[in-house]
């Protein structure tokens, strides 16, 4: 899997995933 | 909504009820930040509507290296208006009553 955790020193944790596709604002 | 080139998007159904939310963000056009954007994917968190600071957070994602400094308040916007219109869509759904 392309997911990957970053815990910030204040404790939020940020889960950084691939960008969906289609969401993708067209070029 | 300002077109920001960042945006934000709900990571889940919002039941109307909970007050911390699953939020998921990035960069559709990386030519309207600042800085140099390092394309790490889309960022997904979680963001209290009623204790939380859209700019703080955004803060945290300069801190954790997503963005640089010089973007924080373009980040920061942009999750301010999509929590404004999560409230908003929340304040039209209270059923009449209430």
């Amino acid at each position: 899997s392309a997911t990957a955790q970053v815990v910030h020193s204040a404790g939020r944790r940020f889960i950084v995933s691939p960008v969906p596709e289609a969401r993708l604002k067209e070029q | 909504a300002e077109d920001t080139g960042v945006r934000v998007e709900l990571n889940e159904e919002d039941d109307g009820k909970k007050s911390s939310i699953a939020l998921k963000l990035w960069v559709e056009d990386p030519k309207k930040l600042k800085g140099k954007y390092k394309d790490t994917g889309a960022i997904e968190f979680t963001f209290d509507l009623v204790n939380e600071i859209p700019e703080v957070v955004a803060q945290e994602m300069v801190e954790s290296g997503f963005f640089l400094d010089c973007d924080v308040k373009i980040v920061g916007k942009s999750i301010r208006d999509r929590v404004a219109l999560i409230k908003w869509r929340r304040e039209r759904t209270v059923s009449p009553g209430n």
